[in-house]
């Protein structure tokens, strides 16, 4: 995007492969190109910054569809069910979400271990309790995730914990008897605590194609999501599909992981994000 | 599913008339639409259309009684000979234990990988070893000593130690304990982290695999070709493992895979236990492509 650059077809399909490559999908792609033929079609670019807002304000709207806070509970433990597919950064991301609550803004966290199932997910876990330095909740692999909530919630009230998040297994959301899992782990919590769980946050790994469509479909159906964790943002990939999920789900990002370790936690930036796809 | 649907297109495009050079270029677009929902690189589409465009069109498919028929045919062919033929193959060491060696991003399945794989030598009468070279990641460790644990394979590692030295030492002890083939689980990276690409290449110069598998998630999109290629630039990877085909991920990532590393895909995860480990098939691959 240049200034004198002409808006004619060659140039839509440089757009086009640059919306492509960015994972945003055939449709939304398709729709945002007819946008900009309307607007733009023989005209030259007389303002790149003008042109790429164009695009920016077009997306973000989409973008910014839900809300990117964090919901928090008016009194007692704020509690965060978090969960997605095998291996999308789950355990991390609840790492960096402590560290946020805990060393950041203060807040007592609690951690809940329910994934029992993958080997060594509660000592995975614990390590990043213990460097981090908050309490978690655990009792030994194979026990009864449901087990683990109830168990997390009673000790998030007796101890005064501001915010309690629960990692779960990772599970495919064809796996229907996974799915009626989850929810009965959600069930839990939220005939435990008031409100709970606050937040249910889908983990959705940056380098997932359009099979993260399905995945917010099934995982919504089976618990109501109130927000995404973008996780490995750190890498090549764009994460363009939640711009299809926002406009299908009306879910927002809430979160973008950037890295391993704790720290590499950021608040979903609708600008950043769109400017990363389009330079 | 997606070759009803482009049948009825080539038929809609025939029925007025005939088949034109035109109108399988049109239904072509249909074929663009479909691969590209399934994660297709958006390069490899382009090459894939124009081949079949092209077979199409010289195979005289417009002269021929069905060509939408036809049309579908060249579609499916050419999808199932870019995936290229079932091969399981593990090249063996002449002169001490075979060594494989599984790279990949974070969280693709390697670990659970290194598992499968090692219970079907265990099945094929080998005695394998599984060596922890994940110093990086909590419970790293712990995990493949309870992988390895559930499928009775020793597992060889050294808390505290490199990455490098564990590899580099892990051919040494397999000698010792009679073992013939050495499984290597590498922490998962990032294609462009250039430190630890650095460091796969070390393990490489130091251990000489016979197979290095890149380990990709098939649910994985458009930037599958990206790590693929700096994956297979630095190391010459041997072949791809496909996980989580249990889901219902179309899967393009495997075509782009292909495509671009000209490399086999030699097995495909299909499930979290330890015997969900399977050949990889072209032609189921090229249907469960197509939709
Ligand atoms: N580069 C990068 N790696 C990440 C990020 N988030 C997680 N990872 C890595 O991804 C891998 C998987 O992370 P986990 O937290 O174990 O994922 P999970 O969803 O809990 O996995 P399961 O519980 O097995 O389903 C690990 O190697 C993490 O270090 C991120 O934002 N960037
Ligand atoms: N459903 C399904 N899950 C799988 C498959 N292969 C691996 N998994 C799961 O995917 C998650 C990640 O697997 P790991 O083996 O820890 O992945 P990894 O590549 O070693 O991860 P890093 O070492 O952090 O890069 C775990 O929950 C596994 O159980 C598969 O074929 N199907
Ligand atoms: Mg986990
Ligand atoms: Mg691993």
């Amino acid at each position: 995007v240049r200034i004198g650059r002409r808006v004619d077809e060659s140039f839509l399909e440089e757009l086009e492969e640059a919306m492509i490559t960015a994972d945003m999908g055939v449709q939304t792609t398709q729709e945002l190109l007819e946008h900009l033929r309307e607007a733009y079609m023989d005209r030259e670019i007389e303002d790149p910054k003008a042109f790429l807002g164009y695009i920016s304000n077009y997306l973000e709207q989409h973008l910014r569809r839900g809300g990117n806070e964090l919901i928090t509970a008016p009194s007692g433990p704020t509690v965060i069910l978090v969960c997605g597919v095998n291996g999308c950064g789950k355990t991390t991301s609840i790492a960096k979400l402590a560290y946020h609550f805990h060393r950041v803004e203060n807040r007592k966290v609690l951690l809940a271990a329910s994934d029992t199932f993958r080997a060594a997910a509660v000592e995975q876990l614990d390590v990043w309790a213990q460097r981090i330095g908050c309490d978690i909740v655990k009792h030994k692999s194979g026990a009864d995730p449901g087990a683990v909530a109830y168990d997390a919630c009673a000790a998030a009230k007796a101890r005064g914990s501001e915010v309690m998040i629960v990692d779960t297994a990772g599970r495919l959301h064809t796996q229907t008897g996974l799915m009626k899992e989850l929810e009965k782990i959600r069930r839990v919590l939220a005939k435990q605590i008031e409100g709970a769980p606050h937040e249910t946050l889908l983990v959705l790994d940056a380098t997932t194609g359009q099979n993260a469509l399905a995945q917010v479909d099934l995982f919504h159906q089976s618990v109501p999501l109130s927000g995404l964790f973008l996780s490995k943002l750190d890498g090549t990939a764009k994460g363009g599909v939640v711009i299809s999920i926002n406009r299908q789900f009306e879910i927002p990002v809430k979160f973008i992981g950037l890295g391993e370790s704790y720290e590499d936690i950021q608040p979903f930036s609708p600008d950043d994000f769109v400017h990363a796809i389009f330079g | 599913t997606i070759t009803k649907s482009l049948q009825s297109t080539f038929d809609k495009l025939g029925r007025r008339g005939r088949l034109t050079e035109k109108s399988i270029r049109d239904g072509m677009r249909e074929v663009r639409t479909a691969l590209l929902s399934a994660d297709v690189h958006f390069d490899v589409v382009k090459e894939f259309t124009r081949k079949v465009t092209d077979r199409a069109i010289g195979e005289n498919v417009i002269k021929t009684v069905a060509p939408s028929e036809q049309i579908v045919k060249i579609v499916h062919d050419e999808l199932e000979a870019l995936m290229g033929p079932t091969d399981t193959s593990i090249r063996e060491n002449a002169s001490g234990p075979t060594v494989i060696m599984m790279v990949g991003l974070q969280g693709s399945g390697k670990t659970t990988t290194c598992g499968k794989l090692a219970q079907y030598l265990v099945r094929k009468g080998h005695r394998p070893l599984l060596v922890a070279a994940d110093v990086k990641r909590p419970g790293a460790i712990d995990q493949l000593e309870i992988v390895g644990e559930s499928v009775g394979v020793d597992v060889f590692t050294i808390r505290g130690g490199s990455p490098t030295a564990i590899c580099r030492k892990s051919i040494r002890h397999a000698t010792q304990n009679e073992k013939d083939i050495v499984i290597l689980d590498t922490a998962g990276r990032l294609h462009i982290d250039e430190t630890l690409m650095v460091e796969l290449v070390e393990i490489q110069r130091s251990t000489k695999p016979q197979e290095i598998f890149l380990v990709c998630d098939a649910m994985t999109g458009q930037d599958a070709v990206k790590s693929a290629k700096e994956f297979d630039q630095r190391l010459a990877v041997d072949g791809v493992i496909l996980t989580k085909m249990d889901g219902d991920a179309r899967g393009g990532a495997a075509l782009s895979i292909r495509a671009i590393t000209g490399k086999p895909i030699k097995f495909v995860g299909t499930g979290e236990k330890m015997d969900r480990l399977e050949e990889f098939h072209p032609d189921r691959m090229a249907g469960r492509i197509l939709g």
